[in-house]
């Protein structure tokens, strides 16, 4: 029974031992394993091929699967390492590792700086804030005159932008988080520590063993 | 007072951003 369902698995696309991940990431094997279940719900909701697409995700994050988010955009092209359009069991577990409450700040910080260069400069830049500030407004409901907008922005970079050349570099972006360590709240998920209890894997045999 | 906020704060309240819905079943 055990080999009949390790072979199963073996065959979807991006699949990779839990033993190779856990050895890369903060989880451990059984970890690992209960993410595969959490995966294997996820990437089977709208499209049976055992990839998460990005339908998918919305799903997961909003409830609906049209639901189109700056934010979430960003995420999901960051797990999307390969840029093939999907996200791999592989993927999921590294990229979901940097939210592991046992990461490296560095890595969560790190992580954030390549979430908010939209545009992959190596900076974040003023233009870019503005246009976060304006997604997450427009998702919130909420009405800001453009006056306030380009305060927040201006009041935001006279903090972080210490060089005052217009746009946040990595070192920055550091001093920055370290005066300000609340911003790394959502890189944190508290969950992950649980994870075996919240999607037991079942598994009957172990992968170790094989 | 939103003039106070900090961009970036407000930014890490998106929804987008609260992975944690990934779990819940």
């Amino acid at each position: 029974m055990g080999c009949l369902f390790t072979k199963h698995i073996k065959q979807i696309p991006g699949y990779e031992e839990p033993t190779v991940l856990a050895g890369e990431t903060s989880f451990t094997v059984s970890e690992v394993e209960a993410l595969y279940e959490l995966f294997k719900k996820l990437s089977s909701s709208i499209i049976v091929d055992g990839l998460i697409h990005k339908e998918e995700f919305q799903l997961a994050l909003f409830k609906n699967s049209n639901t189109r988010n700056l934010f979430a955009d960003r995420i999901f092209d960051l797990f999307d390492v390969k840029r093939n359009g999907v996200i791999e069991f592989g993927e999921f577990v590294r990229s979901l590792s940097v939210f592991h409450p046992n990461t490296a700040i560095s890595e969560k910080i790190e992580f954030a700086f390549r979430l908010y260069d939209l545009r992959h400069t190596g900076f974040i830049e003023r233009e870019e804030l503005k246009e976060m500030v304006l997604a997450l407004l427009k998702e919130s409901d909420l009405c800001l005159s453009d006056d306030v907008v380009e305060t927040i922005v201006d009041k935001t970079f006279s903090e972080a932008d210490l060089n005052g050349d217009g746009k946040i570099d990595r070192e920055e972006w550091k001093e920055f988080v370290a005066r300000n360590p609340s911003l790394l709240k959502n890189m944190t998920l508290p969950y992950l520590k649980d994870i075996t209890i919240a999607f037991p894997s079942f598994v009957l045999y172990s992968e170790v063993e094989d | 007072r939103p003039v106070m906020m900090n961009a970036f704060e407000l930014i890490s309240t998106s929804q987008g951003l609260n992975l944690g819905t990934l779990f819940e079943k």
